[in-house]
């Protein structure tokens, strides 16, 4: 079909693909996405990050760009925003009204992102990022089906707890069902250590029982990145403390 | 349109009806529904839960019926599954495997959700309480388009955090375009009381910046709340903790 010529077209010139998963809402996958994006930018490569949430897009937040706008020329390219080596693009880039709901339906949030897509000109690369939004609805299909041959792999995201796990793995599922590469799995939240006496709490519950490929990366519930969240400084606290370096 | 005639038929013998909404997922939307519906059925009330999440449905689970499955009748009457007093329906509960996605696309998430209003008998109820996916989309648009006038109102939840509130802003925006009253707020995951040194800490940042309309209830980041949902023993741990119940 005439858009997946576009979008490989668009995407020939971007090294590698990488998506961010949970069926899971709230685990962190935001973070973690421009946690990938900002670290790989840190060590001096070109990054992209696709932002496919459009109900709760928290990317440019996250980049620092909260109060940026993408534009689209009249010949209907669109131009993602920059940020050191890193490009963005979110729908939340395209609002005039930053609180403004997207409530759309399933047609229109596939045609958007189809429309993205095709229509990116991202330029030279050496990874995309791709965060998605909780569950395996329009969007994660759309973004399976159209870029199958493209993603080199996918990182999930959960925290603890057994029912979190369950809906989780889900996800794994839904990547064998679509035959996508898991990179690896971040624990997020994984524990809390009081600041003052040191104890340990798994303020989410047990550890999760999920499918066990690749490698698992656990992060600790940090009210300090929490607080650069808060301040849209995400990317200075992972300059600051390189070691948090998600992955 | 015959299925709105339909709709109202089957929900004419539930007196009120509340829906539980976040813009942003993981914030305890599902835990907070559930106790709503376990607080009302501690105090002699006959309640229904409806979980309209497809992707992430933790009803069943919260309510103690994991491993329970629902039923249709060759002439297409659905019939709920019963604890206590309460009348739990959520796709979950047909699902043979249960640990499947549902990988489905938004026009089928609507035929279902109307579909399962239409269809289901809930017998005399005093309350209804329906859980919403994160976001404004299918979903939150087709329930609050086909109930908007047997919608007494809606729970907001959402967890500290400027980012979050930002998202959560948006699902404000939600129900003052479709005229939905919101019943209150729960700022969920508030704080983390240190078990051991009494400490307090904000784990997930500032708090909230969101339109203040009706009471602000806080419940603090619990791990033995997260211990109680892992083993299925929400019931359990609301009965001995009355003073936990979020409504
Ligand atoms: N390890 C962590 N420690 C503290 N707060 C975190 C951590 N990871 C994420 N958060 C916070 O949790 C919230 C949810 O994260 P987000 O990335 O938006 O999740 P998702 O994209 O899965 O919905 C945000 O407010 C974020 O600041
Ligand atoms: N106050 C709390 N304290 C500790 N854990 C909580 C609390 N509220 C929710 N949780 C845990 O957080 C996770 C997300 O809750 P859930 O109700 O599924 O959120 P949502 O429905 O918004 O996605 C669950 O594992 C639940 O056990
Ligand atoms: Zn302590």
């Amino acid at each position: 079909q005439q858009i997946m010529h576009e979008v490989y077209s668009k995407l020939s010139s971007i090294k590698h693909v990488v998506a961010v998963l949970s069926s899971k809402g709230g685990v962190g996958k935001s973070v973690i996405a421009s946690s990938i994006a900002i670290y790989a930018a840190m060590h001096g490569k070109k990054v992209a990050i696709f932002d496919a949430d459009m109900h709760g897009s928290s990317i440019p937040w996250l980049i620092g760009l909260r109060n940026a706008f993408a534009a689209i020329s009249i010949d209907g390219i669109i131009k993602p925003v920059e940020r050191d080596t890193i490009a963005v693009l979110s729908i939340e880039l395209f609002l005039k009204e930053k609180n403004a709901p997207v409530v759309w339906r399933g047609p229109l949030k596939t045609r958007t992102i189809l429309d993205f897509l095709s229509r990116t000109e991202w330029g030279e690369r050496d990874l995309m990022v791709i965060d998605l939004p909780p569950g395996t609805g329009d969007e994660a299909l759309t973004i399976a089906q159209t870029l199958k041959d493209r993603i080199n792999g996918v990182v999930l995201v959960l925290t603890p707890g057994l029912m979190v796990s369950h809906v989780v793995t889900k996800a794994y599922e839904f990547l064998k069902m679509l035959n996508l590469p898991l990179l690896g799995t971040v624990l997020n939240m994984a524990y809390f250590k009081c600041p003052h006496c040191g104890n340990v709490y798994r303020v989410f519950g047990s550890q999760p029982q999920i499918p066990n490929e690749g490698p698992l990366i656990e992060i600790p519930l940090d009210p300090k990145l929490a607080e650069a969240v808060d301040s849209g400084q995400l990317y200075e606290f992972l300059k600051a403390s390189e070691s948090e370096g998600a992955q």
